[in-house]
């Protein structure tokens, strides 16, 4: 199972449709402060699910949203599709290949779909419970928190250890 | 639940050590259970010790040396339960530039079917990559991204 | 003692407005207090908008940006009332090399009677330099001192 | 007012007696992960009367002795002295030079000095009081430490405020 692609569209600093291919082995993401590396490994947390807007850098949900600069206007929605290559069937699905999508309007109302069937976001969070890639996952290290792992509070590092046994 | 638990974190102990004196290149490392009658709730303590240097509290190490082993001890739970993919952002920030080069030299001795997205500042980490992404704001306050060619 | 702390804290304000635009090229950024009727006891609040970009919370900003920010309002309470000498450890370690240049230039620019000692890894902040200390630890675990002249 | 030197003798990964001499302008500290660069920052805010053993990366004030390596015996004291130029009589002595020392023994036993006369800590920190050198003051960044000025907390934002007015 791995990441095929990602699609980015009204998100954060992402006002324009933004399709990313992704391959096996290392990529390596770079550019000058400010310009949305960070963003798109928050794109990646949004799409799989993630419901802390504290973890999103945020202070409401809505702040994913597109929100304009002194030349453009904000946008009514984020969007982030994700494709996972699943041909070795990690993913409990019927699908070699699995798309994921998660839409946010600014009215507050969100949309949820796998393979393009619209679902809950209980579905997406289910779905990858037990791949490390959850809420209590390892997988994704956000900027500045790689010290997390050492640090006392210790209840935190439990349940990582937890999520890989 | 109780027995593989313990199983899984002694595994996990063997690859820190292992992992540990890989990128320290030497040194002594260790995860430990706070309270062995009390396995499945206890905390976790950890242990490091650089090379030729003498065991003392986590918080006495270096900012690099804190690093690295935050890394080690990532890596040795990867290795127990590897993930479909990885994505670490910016987390070699405080490493000096050789040890860089040992971070990067273990993700490709180890990374044959895994999956890494790095975003990075550092030289080392990008010449380490097989495929580059530019994030560029020409256009103030809107990101755009570019694939870019390696050796660019 | 009131009207003391209002007048430099609007000092610290302008310097803020100054300083922030002169490393980010650009921008607005300003500090405020909470609450004008307990200027004594409230919070200060940080306001900072990058060149281009509109006005959002603090925690929006990329990690180089909070941190060019953070140096911004050291350098405004600096301005008012310097201190004898300024310590600074890999304070610019979230910075990419164009911004790492911003920051020396200013200290450059701003340092006749001023003295910094700067802990880095970053080849601008050492370029940026009058003087370079090595630490070493040939021997393992013992920290030794090596005068460096510059360009070696 | 200036830095002009600093002694350092068993303090932390310095056994061996270390002079640094300190010029004006920007002097810049370099070297590999762990060879002792942020001792030096913890050694000038120790001897400038520190007493937070959070502060100093320690669990114990102890724990600043140099403790031994694999192939060196630990030593029985610290000892850090700074020389500052106080030719333009910023500090509240008659001298155009201030030597200020602090040793501390494994007994527990401490030693300060003032221009090479004992005298108790305290009077060390007021010394230092109204420079921005003391406990509140912002003089000194420590390692990892810059983003705090931003941070929520902001009864530590407002300390400096007051600290610098
Ligand atoms: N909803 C939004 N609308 C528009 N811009 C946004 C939005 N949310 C965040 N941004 C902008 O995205 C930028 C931050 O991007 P990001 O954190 O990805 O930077 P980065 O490339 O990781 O930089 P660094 O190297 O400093 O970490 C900020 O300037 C912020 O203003
Ligand atoms: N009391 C002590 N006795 C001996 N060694 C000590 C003592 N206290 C700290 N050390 C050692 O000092 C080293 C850390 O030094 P320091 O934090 O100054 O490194 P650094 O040069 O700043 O590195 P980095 O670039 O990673 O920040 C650690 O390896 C630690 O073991
Ligand atoms: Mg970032
Ligand atoms: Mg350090």
């Amino acid at each position: 199972m791995h990441l095929k692609s990602l699609e980015i569209q009204g998100f954060k600093s992402f006002p324009e449709r933004t399709f990313i291919e992704f391959h096996k082995g290392v990529t390596a993401i770079i550019g000058p402060n400010g310009s949305g590396k960070s963003n798109i490994t928050d794109a990646i947390r949004w799409v799989l699910g993630e419901q802390s807007v504290k973890t999103l850098r945020g202070s409401r949900m809505e702040d994913v949203i597109f929100t304009g600069t002194q030349s453009r206007r904000a946008m009514g929605f984020a969007e982030v599709t994700m494709v996972i290559d699943n041909s070795d069937g990690k993913l409990p699905l019927d699908y070699t290949e699995v798309q994921v999508t998660r839409r946010l309007y600014r009215s507050g109302e969100s949309e949820y779909l796998l393979n393009k069937t619209t679902c809950r976001l209980r579905d997406i969070t289910t779905l990858f419970m037990d791949t490390g890639l959850g809420r209590d996952g390892y997988s994704i290290v956000g900027q500045g928190r790689v010290d997390d792992i050492l640090s006392h509070r210790s209840e935190d590092r439990r349940r990582v250890f937890e999520e890989a046994s | 639940m109780k027995k593989q638990f313990v199983d899984h974190f002694s595994l996990i102990n063997e690859n820190f050590k292992q992992v540990f004196a890989e990128l320290f290149g030497g040194g002594v490392a260790e995860v430990g259970l706070e309270d062995e009658q009390d396995v499945l709730a206890c905390g976790i303590e950890i242990r490091a010790q650089p090379p030729g240097k003498k065991l003392q509290n986590l918080l006495l190490l270096s900012g690099g040396e804190r690093c690295l082993t935050a890394i080690a001890l990532l890596f040795a739970i990867l290795r127990l339960r590897p993930t479909p993919f990885c994505v670490l952002d910016e987390v070699e920030a405080a490493l000096d530039d050789a040890n860089v080069l040992r971070f990067t030299d273990y993700i490709r001795r180890h990374s044959e079917d895994a999956q890494y997205i790095l975003v990075t500042h550092r030289k080392g980490t990008m010449e380490a990559a097989d495929r580059l992404y530019g994030v560029t704001m020409q256009e103030r306050g809107i990101s755009r991204i570019l694939s870019m060619k390696l050796g660019e």
